[in-house]
């Protein structure tokens, strides 16, 4: 059974039947709901809100301006601000691809900087990141075999390298760090 | 139109005979081809055991409590003179002579078999004789039987014996020679035509007398009415109740459904894997009081070398007997993954596979941690720089390893070496896609993956595959491999036991091989499992290789390599292209005994 | 959106994984 609360406008299941899938399916919907509640105006149209956007768009000009100066943490720390808002901040029924566009571009900032200021493991996960949202592209390879090397990940490394190449045969960056890779996985071997 | 019974118990006793000799018989033969087979098997298994270092190792590791465990669990060999079968087989022999016994005492059987017409031994002569033995024969008996010849003074009777006689010996030549009367003996087995037959029912009369009928007709009822269905529905639930991997139903359910459920975004880990475990009906059927955390903590026990405990109680022989299940359910498992091409999920199944084996924690220090003796604070508070692998291991002597590892007694470090020094080890010489008897992989053939390694030793240095000439490693081009290029995998001897003194059972090491494709990272096939492979390497004259290897001596003759040939369940496509895959290889009961390789299938004409 | 969303959100968790088995 759902029961509906007319009050709060959510629906609740009974403890009893609470599985995990039915968990998520009644957190979207709550989500969802509130969302589309909460919006004022009553011809909204799921292009993307202007102030959201606005607001996500001047977080990350001022991370890009630090990284200019050279001032990586704080460039860092405005760009994954600017994720984040991007993330949390909009709306669920916003346009997706627009969303996903744009979180795409702005990670792979995040993730350069990431990498600039060895926080390899953040790296890593918003490389892996990426690639579940369908991004396959040669440099997204070698960004996680490198990442995946800083973090003394040599099976790991390897495994993702020979990934990279096998979808993109001539990539020469590629190459060389599989070649990187193997000389320190024999180091590790003895 | 009237069926009589056997009243003078003349066929009934033959009907049983035929019947008893048709079980007792090929039961016997199969009894004595096993009793002398089994010998020669247990005394193969037992020198095997006695050369191999690690199963000797092993026995010494292993704890009394694991000892006592099998003891109590293990089934023993079926003693091979005292059992249900030898039971049978004595009462069928016993029941058959005393069958012959009676036929040959049964006087109406006798007569009968007196009445049969058989010509060759009326003539006296054997059944194989040529036309002219005949002929001779019956002259010489003729002349003898003859009522012309024969002598004056005999009296009625005998005269009328000599005539019978001589008409019975008349009638015998022609059975042999004379055309239609030939034929006649052929078609009923008498000369003069067809004799009086009766048909009747060959079993004997007692049966249906008053009393033993009402015997018989409660025997008909109960094997109908209650043995039968009992018994087909004791197989029928034990088929219907497992899969063809042995996993019970609900578990092999338990695991799709999980799967099914699984969130991509969650990492697997050996702890997921362990706690989906838990949930086996197996568990349940054996202690159907305890609870799925219950078993959850016993597994969890077992990895982090805890003794178990539930409710108070000692629980370790329940622990035993949990872990020992696990073998099945984890191959179970992995058949599921494959079947959901989860390559992530089969590789973490692997390697709970290995954890529960060898009873350490999924870590880096893996490698290190399953050698036996080792000291887990020295080892991981030691200076030395990063090891983590046996390789690494090795490249220092044995007196710095004795350090490493918090080893102090000179035996124990012996005997440790000894151990990190068996574990297998691949070295990948090469890796080609096959078409047999073809150059290439052309469009729509049928291609099998040929897998060259070197299995060595840690304590080995690594030998570029440069140093094996390429006849080495070439395909063989014998017919009979052509044909059946994966019978030569057969040839290869069986693993040894395996140094696992913590496992509950003793086992063999074998290898899953799991392919997959580059492009989207799913699994192909169900898994294959290497369970022949020579390691012939690692024995011979270990020491003294280790110091010719590289050097000036290097004989690539002495190492022995390794084939691997995995067949592929799918055709190569029919456009041309190249294919990338990844096989993957991983070991059941060693850590750093595994090997992941990428190949490329080049598709020409 | 949602599926972006939470697959977004288990980034912290899996972080937490890596540094564990790592």
């Amino acid at each position: 059974t759902i029961l509906y609360n007319q009050n709060s406008k959510l629906i609740k299941c009974e403890d009893s039947d609470l599985t995990e899938t039915r968990e998520i399916s009644i957190n979207q919907i709550n989500k969802l709901s509130a969302a589309i509640i909460a919006e004022s105006n009553p011809n909204f149209t799921p292009q993307p809100n202007d102030e959201h956007s606005k607001m996500i768009k001047s977080l990350f000009e001022s991370g890009l301006a630090m990284l200019k100066q050279k001032k990586m943490p704080e460039a860092l720390k405005n760009i994954a601000l600017a994720v984040d808002m991007a993330q949390r901040g909009r709306a669920p029924y916003e346009a997706f691809g627009i969303q996903l566009q744009e979180i795409q571009f702005m990670l792979r900032h995040k993730i350069d900087l990431s990498l600039i200021t060895g926080r390899y493991l953040d790296a890593l996960q918003d490389i892996e990141f990426l690639m579940n949202t369908g991004m396959n592209q040669a440099d997204v390879y070698i960004r996680k075999s490198d990442a995946l090397l800083k973090l003394s990940q040599f099976d790991e490394a390897k495994i993702c390298c020979e990934r990279g190449l096998s979808l993109h045969p001539n990539e020469t960056k590629l190459k060389a760090l599989m070649l990187e890779i193997n000389r320190r996985l024999a180091e590790y071997n003895g | 139109l009237n069926y009589d019974y056997d009243e003078t118990n003349e066929t009934w006793p033959f009907f049983l005979l035929t019947v008893l000799l048709m079980i007792i018989v090929p039961l016997t033969i199969s009894q004595i081809y096993k009793i002398f087979l089994q010998k020669d098997k247990n005394e193969s298994i037992e020198d095997e055991e006695k050369k191999n270092i690690l199963s000797k190792l092993n026995d010494k590791y292993t704890s009394n409590e694991i000892k006592e465990f099998r003891d109590i669990f293990e089934t023993k060999k079926d003693s091979n003179i005292l059992s249900w079968k030898n039971l049978i087989i004595i009462i069928g022999w016993i029941s058959i002579a005393i069958l012959i016994q009676r036929i040959n005492s049964n006087d109406a059987i006798i007569d009968a078999a007196k009445g049969i017409f058989d010509p060759y031994e009326i003539l006296g002569i054997s059944g194989s004789s040529s036309e002219r033995e005949i002929k001779s024969a019956y002259r010489k008996l003729s002349l003898k039987f003859h009522p012309d010849k024969v002598p004056k003074d005999l009296s009625e009777s005998d005269k009328n014996m000599m005539e019978e006689t001589f008409v019975q010996i008349t009638k015998a030549y022609e059975a042999l020679t004379d055309e239609t009367v030939r034929e006649n003996f052929l078609k009923y087995g008498h000369p003069d035509g067809p004799q009086s037959t009766s048909h009747g029912i060959a079993l004997p009369s007692f049966l249906i007398d008053s009393t033993s009928s009402l015997v018989l007709v409660i025997f008909y009822i109960s094997s109908f009415v209650l043995l039968l269905p009992y018994f087909v529905s004791q197989w029928w639930n034990k088929t219907k109740l497992y899969t063809r991997n042995n996993l019970h139903v609900k578990t092999a359910g338990s695991f799709v459904s999980r799967l099914v459920n699984y969130k991509p975004s969650q990492i697997a880990t050996v702890d997921l894997i362990i706690n989906w475990l838990s949930y086996a009906e197996e568990f349940k059927l054996f202690y159907p009081d305890l609870t799925p955390e219950d078993f959850e903590n016993l597994l969890q026990d077992h990895i982090h070398n805890r003794d178990s405990k539930i409710n108070g109680k000692d629980a370790n022989m329940m622990k035993f007997r949990i872990v020992a299940k696990c073998h099945t359910l984890l191959h179970g498992f992995l058949e599921v993954c494959c079947g959901f091409r989860n390559l992530e999920m089969a590789i973490v199944c692997m390697d709970t596979f290995k954890c529960i084996v060898q009873g350490i924690p999924m870590s880096k220090d893996s490698q290190i941690l399953q050698l036996p003796n080792v000291n887990e604070e020295i080892f991981k508070n030691g200076s030395i720089d990063e090891i983590h692998t046996l390789g690494k291991l090795f490249t220092f002597d044995n007196e710095k390893i004795g350090k490493i590892l918090g080893i102090k007694d000179e035996a124990k470090l012996s005997e440790t070496l000894s151990v990190a020094s068996n574990i297998p080890q691949f070295k990948l010489l090469r890796a080609d896609f096959v078409v047999p008897g073809e150059e290439y992989v052309t469009p729509s053939s049928t291609p099998y993956i040929s897998i060259k390694v070197l299995v060595r030793s840690a304590k080995q240095k690594i030998i570029p595959t440069e140093k094996f000439p390429t006849d080495l490693l070439k395909e063989s081009d014998d017919f009979e491999d052509l044909k059946n290029p994966f019978a030569s995998m057969e040839r290869e001897p069986l693993m040894p036991t395996s140094f696992a003194p913590k496992f509950p059972t003793k086992r063999r090491n074998t290898w899953c091989c799991l392919i997959a494709l580059q492009k989207d990272i799913k699994i192909l096939q169900t898994p294959y499992r290497l369970e022949r492979l020579s390691l012939s390497n690692l024995s011979k004259d270990l020491d003294k290789r280790a110091i010719k290897e590289l050097g000036p001596d290097f004989n690539p003759e002495d190492w022995e390599i390794g084939f691997i040939k995995l067949p592929l369940g799918q055709q190569a496509p029919a456009e041309l292209g190249n294919i990338y895959m990844r096989v993957v290889i991983k070991s059941t009961d060693y850590f750093g005994a595994d090997l992941d390789l990428t190949m490329m299938m080049q598709v020409r004409e | 959106n949602q599926a972006l969303s939470r697959r977004y959100q288990s980034i912290l968790k899996r972080k937490e994984i890596c540094i564990k088995e790592w």
